[in-house]
């Protein structure tokens, strides 16, 4: 169908009852009295492996949208770009960085993507 | 994304938005999704933020991710963000700036996680969120627990550009934001505004509840193939409830 999409008013679908929307969420506690290198160690560990599977797309795409010229930026100059941000924010993501075991640059990146798609 | 904010016939707020992510950004020929979408999902989880055993904020978030996009401050403010595109003043100016060494600007997730860890009003948030120098153009969409504490913050990199209250005197009790300045037509191949408006005012104010705008949401293509999850939010009661979404075939791509 070309646009304008015209489904009808959907209704009387909540509380979902079977598919994906019954997915059981994951809660996690993140301790703001421990420092920032405790707080999301768990969480780290427990998703890394999806964190670098995303991290992987977000290279791709942004290797084919720059050449490649973003993220020899990152890896180059990650001490210096970091330089502005709060400390507990740098804390925080270097200690993702090592529990995922990811490089801190990809961890980095990932922080700042959701803001980089609207460019 | 789609955010709204609802207000109900007894004064009660409602917000709740549908988090759309990875347009452009790999298309899966064989399964007819986008990669990005599909990765995100599997990370989602619910984040309860505490400080001396108690809550002091929830947000639904990606595993990795430290900013908040979706959060809420039981009893206080609710907060959502939606991208904004612009060429005019977009945020390549902002990144460049701070790559070349001038940080005053704000990165969005980092900006909203302080808020969310320091700032206790609904009316101090919004003035926070109107005011800081951004490094990307972005929506917050901001409710709270009183009748009128909703409204829509269109946000360029140094001002506010334009604000869109809840109002029930004047007819409005919902405000609506998808990815467009509101006084601007949205692209015609990307107009969610259309059907989410026009869902809205099927089920009227008297349903504007979490199952009401639980329906809008899953209208499409309001729901589409970057839909990565459904959030509903009630701040008063502290209740933020989020469903992992697909959207089945035949699905818009956004």
């Amino acid at each position: 169908q070309f646009p304008p999409y015209t489904q009808d008013c959907q209704q009387g679908l909540y509380p979902p009852t079977d598919g994906p929307a019954q997915t059981v969420i994951p809660t996690y506690t993140i301790n703001l009295d421990l420092p920032p290198e405790r707080r999301w160690v768990q969480l780290a560990r427990d998703k890394a492996r999806g964190i670098k599977e995303l991290i992987d797309v977000i290279k791709g795409l942004v290797r084919g949208f720059a050449g490649g010229i973003l993220i020899r930026i990152i890896d180059k100059d990650l001490p210096k770009l970091m330089g502005g941000l709060p400390e507990t924010a740098v804390a925080e993501m270097t200690a993702i960085s090592q529990a995922a075991d990811i490089p801190l640059g990809e961890i980095f990146l990932y922080n700042l993507f959701y803001e980089f798609d609207a460019f | 994304c789609t955010s709204i904010i609802a207000e109900d016939k007894h004064g009660e707020i409602f917000h709740a938005r549908n988090l759309d992510f990875g347009l452009l950004l790999g298309w899966d020929f064989k399964n007819d999704t986008w990669l990005l979408t599909e990765k995100l999902r599997p990370l989602i989880f619910n984040g309860e933020f505490v400080r001396e055993n108690k809550t002091v904020f929830k947000a639904v978030n990606f595993a990795g991710y430290i900013g908040v996009i979706t959060g809420l401050k039981p009893q206080k403010y609710s907060l959502t963000v939606n991208e904004r595109f612009t060429l005019k003043g977009s945020g390549i100016a902002g990144a460049i700036k701070w790559i070349l060494g001038t940080r005053t600007g704000n990165w969005m997730g980092f900006l909203t996680r302080k808020v969310f860890e320091t700032v206790d009003t609904f009316e101090d948030a919004k003035n926070i969120l109107s005011t800081k120098e951004l490094i990307g153009p972005i929506y917050f969409i901001l409710g709270g627990t009183k009748s009128g504490e909703g409204v829509t913050i269109t946000r360029s990199l140094d001002r506010t550009l334009d604000y869109n209250n809840l109002n029930v005197t004047n007819g409005t009790w919902f405000v609506l934001e998808t990815n467009y300045d509101r006084w601007k037509a949205p692209l015609f191949i990307d107009d969610r505004r259309t059907p989410a408006t026009k869902c809205m005012n099927v089920i009227g104010q008297g349903n504007a509840t979490f199952a009401g705008l639980f329906d809008v949401l899953n209208t499409k293509p309001v729901l589409n193939k970057l839909t990565a999850y459904t959030t509903l939010m009630h701040v008063k009661s502290g209740t933020m409830d989020t469903y992992i979404r697909y959207c089945a075939d035949p699905c818009w791509p956004w």
